[in-house]
């Protein structure tokens, strides 16, 4: 039954209703102590009026029924000015957002929305995660293919440095040269016979 | 605005109850002082409601600087202006901190996922142009090889 | 009743700022 008025506290930083209340009791305060500095001045003016046939206690009685009939009055005025203030100025209407609330109405998620949202994040973080491991082997693939290129490159320089020796003596395809060698070593050979035979 | 409403309430409070407590009604209650003393009677209730005014005018006053209240009304009527054109009411707090917070969660994710979607894109495409560079490599290799066997054939 | 209002709201109004702060920290040392 009592609204707690949370939304215009975040704002205040007080509950408009403590504020009231300190208001009222520090009006109803200065409200007694004057009366208390009225009645008091009256005794003093009355202590000092020689055979006065006024006493203390009818003096009492008197502020009392003034008091009674102020504080009546200070009640009642006091609680419309209350209802004025908790309405008018210590009030958040209901259409109003504070403005660090701002958020709530820019990005209204459900829990699912928000669910969906931070598992679009964790399967986004994966798929970079498995990209950076991706990027990893590849370059560590270019590495070893480096390497690898560089060896069979050699092999094949040592190919073409035999060719070249191999051209460099007037054999530019050895196959052909090797072959006409041979044949020739043979005709060497027949001829040497030949020598050989005619000479015996 | 909100701080003049403010004052005027607590004035228009101020007004009422002087006049509740009329000099009439002082002197009606204070009969047998009066009758001794009446310019004294006159003169303490000019100071009473004199006194009682300003310590109420006061209190106010201090109120006002304690809270900053001046400047709170100042704000707030900016707020309200600034909502006037809206109908329906605005959000208000659940209750719950666990779904209240969420939104204020949500624009850094949001951000964080244009972040890494940004990231992996770029990521994707280069790690796109490496993965062309090793399939030459491959290539190439394969190629090396083949010439290396042709040539190991042919001396052999 | 009312020291809780007004730790209630001080909280609505101060703590998802902080609560981000600390939720994003934790973000960007898991990343690391």
């Amino acid at each position: 039954s009592v609204d707690p008025m949370t939304y215009e506290t975040q704002f205040f930083g007080f509950t408009p209703q403590t504020c009231i209340l300190r208001v009222y009791i520090a009006f109803q305060d200065y409200l007694f102590e004057m009366m208390q500095v009225v009645e008091g001045v009256m005794l003093k003016k009355l202590d000092g009026i020689p055979g006065c046939k006024i006493s203390p206690f009818q003096i009492r009685k008197c502020t009392e029924k003034f008091l009674l009939f102020m504080k009546e009055h200070f009640d009642k005025l006091f609680a419309k000015m209350e209802e004025v203030l908790l309405q008018l100025v210590l009030n958040i209407p209901k259409n109003v957002l504070l403005p660090e609330d701002k958020v709530q109405e820019q990005y209204p998620y459900s829990k699912e929305e928000f669910q969906a949202l931070q598992d679009e994040l964790q399967q986004l973080q994966q798929q970079c995660r498995a990209e950076a491991a991706a990027e990893q082997a590849l370059r560590a693939e270019l590495e070893e293919q480096k390497a690898v290129k560089a060896e069979l490159e050699k092999i094949l320089q040592c190919f073409d440095g035999l060719e070249n020796i191999c051209r460099e003596h007037g054999a530019s395809n050895f196959k052909e040269s090797f072959a006409l060698l041979t044949q020739s070593s043979r005709k060497l050979q027949d001829v040497l016979k030949d020598v050989e035979e005619k000479s015996k | 605005g909100r701080a003049q409403v403010f004052t005027t309430v607590v004035d228009t409070f101020l007004e009422k109850l002087v006049a509740a407590g009329s000099y009439q009604r002082f002197v009606n209650c204070y009969r047998c002082f009066y009758k001794l003393q009446p310019q004294l009677t006159r003169s303490i209730y000019d100071q009473f409601i004199s006194q009682l005014q300003a310590s109420i005018k006061e209190e106010i006053q201090e109120v006002k600087n304690e809270g900053n209240l001046e400047g709170l009304f100042s704000s707030l009527d900016k707020i309200v202006e600034e909502a006037k054109d809206r109908e329906e009411p605005a959000w208000r707090p659940s209750g719950i901190p666990e779904e209240d917070v969420r939104s204020t969660m949500v624009p850094y994710f949001l951000k964080h996922r244009s972040y890494l979607r940004r990231v992996l894109r770029e990521k994707e495409e280069e790690n796109r142009k490496v993965a062309e560079s090793v399939l030459m490599g491959r290539d190439r290799i394969a190629e090396l090889q083949q010439l290396i066997q042709a040539r190991q054939q042919a001396w052999q | 009743f009312d020291e809780l209002i007004v730790e209630t709201a001080t909280r609505r109004k101060q703590w998802p700022k902080k609560i981000l702060v600390h939720a994003i920290q934790t973000m960007k040392a898991e990343q690391e």
